[in-house]
C-alpha cells in the first residue's frame, strides 16, 4: 500500500484500518 | 461521517483515542473534524452537533497540551462561522 498523506494521519489511517 | 464513524458512540470513541494518543495533531485531523461538524450543520443534525462539541470541549480543555486548547478554539470558530451563516445565530456552549 501507498504511503499518501491521507494515511499519515490519525482520522485517515483510522478509516484505512476500519475499511480492511 | 468521520473516519467511517456514524454512531454517537463511534464518534465519541475515536476523538477520545485522537485526543489521548496524539500530542500534538495534524492541521489534516482537525480540517477533518472541522468538515464533520459542518456535515452536521447541512443535514440540521444539531443535536447531535452540540453533543459532539460539547465531549469535544471536555477532552480538549482538559489536555495539558495547550495546542489541544488551540484545537479546540479552532474547531469552534469554524462551526460558529458556518452556524451563523446558515441560521443567522452561533452555538452557546455552556
Amino acid at each position: 500500500t501507498s504511503k499518501g498523506s491521507a494515511m499519515s494521519n490519525f482520522f485517515g489511517k483510522t478509516a484505512s484500518r476500519k475499511a480492511k | 461521517n468521520l473516519a467511517g464513524a456514524f454512531e454517537l458512540g463511534d464518534i465519541k470513541a475515536l476523538l477520545k483515542e485522537w485526543v489521548t494518543s496524539i500530542s500534538d495533531p495534524m492541521e489534516e485531523d482537525i480540517l477533518q473534524v472541522v468538515r464533520y461538524c459542518t456535515d452536521l450543520i447541512e443535514d440540521k443534525d444539531l443535536e447531535k452537533l452540540d453533543l459532539v462539541i460539547k465531549y469535544m470541549k471536555r477532552l480538549m480543555q482538559q489536555s495539558v497540551d495547550s495546542v489541544w486548547n488551540m484545537a479546540f478554539d479552532f474547531i469552534l470558530d469554524n462551526i460558529q462561522v458556518v452556524i451563523q451563516q446558515t441560521y443567522g445565530s452561533t452555538l452557546k456552549i455552556a
